[in-house]
């Protein structure tokens, strides 16, 4: 049996939104350490890795591991019903065909419960090892959106380098180029503010943006996001969401054919 | 003309 209580609800609500266009069907995996998820776009390009860790729900009852399949868009449309400031409560059983969602309002005046019918998912867990990387970004959440967004009504694809004078992103299209360089910049006023650079050596890969601004649905989770690339391995796009966990994505870059 | 690597297929082999 899987109980959980959310009192900060609005947090399930960015992570659906979050994850929703890019994966349509997930097994949500249900574990004493937390309800997590992995699933892949139908591209098998990208890959997206969700923890919400146990500690961080102010119930939560996990009486044996077990997967529940969802279709995000259908959770989408329900947690779209819970108000921002709902309590979301979390009920399933292990070989269930139905999870129900509960949403209280702060002052208890409004319960409202919503049953979804699950799906049986074929997916296979990925082990996805610890990697050294060559360059680790972090930079606010909302400033990578925004270069995300207008890198794209110019080209397909951006081209992250990094190399000792800063990060730099690129794209070229039918209408002409654009480069956008961030500087490491730690004299900020909030720590979120900064765009920090670690770089054991210099980094130059291919990625198509479609999917890059995708990722960048998760930002309302946080104020700053880690990119973390080397050559020949997949980036690492990387959401921490307070407290409880992170929302990871992993792009394949686009190489030569 | 440009290829993208299969994710699956990469962390199945690493």
């Amino acid at each position: 049996m899987l109980e959980l209580r959310l009192v900060q609800g609005s947090l399930l609500k960015k992570v659906l939104e979050s994850i929703k266009d890019l994966v349509n069907d997930a097994n949500f995996d249900c574990s004493a350490t937390g309800f997590s998820l992995q699933a892949m776009d139908s591209s098998h390009v990208a890959l997206v890795s969700l923890l919400l860790r146990s500690e961080g729900f102010e119930h939560y009852r996990c009486d044996k591991n077990f997967s529940m399949g969802m279709n995000l868009g259908n959770m989408s449309k329900m947690l779209k019903c819970a108000g921002n400031d709902d309590i979301i409560t979390i009920k399933g059983d292990d070989g269930g065909d139905t999870i129900t969602f509960m949403f209280e309002s702060p002052s208890q005046d409004k319960i409202a419960d919503f049953e979804m019918k699950l799906m049986d998912i074929d997916s296979e867990h990925l082990g996805i090892p610890e990697a050294e990387y060559h360059a680790i970004v972090r930079m606010p959440s909302a400033e990578f959106a925004r270069i995300c967004k207008d890198l794209s009504s110019i080209g397909d694809t951006v081209i992250i380098s990094v190399t000792k004078e800063g990060v730099k992103f690129s794209t070229k299209g039918d209408i002409g180029t654009a480069n956008i360089v961030c500087r490491q910049n730690t004299t900020v006023d909030k720590p979120e503010e900064a765009t920090i650079i670690e770089m054991q050596e210099p980094v130059s890969l291919t990625f198509a943006l479609r999917y890059m601004n995708s990722f960048t649905k998760a930002s309302p989770l946080s104020n700053t996001v880690t990119i973390s690339l080397s050559s020949e391995l997949p980036v690492v796009v990387e959401y921490k969401i307070a407290e409880m966990g992170y929302i990871r994505y992993y792009l394949a870059p686009k190489i030569e054919d | 003309n440009k290829h993208q690597a299969d994710l699956e297929k990469f962390y199945n082999s690493h």
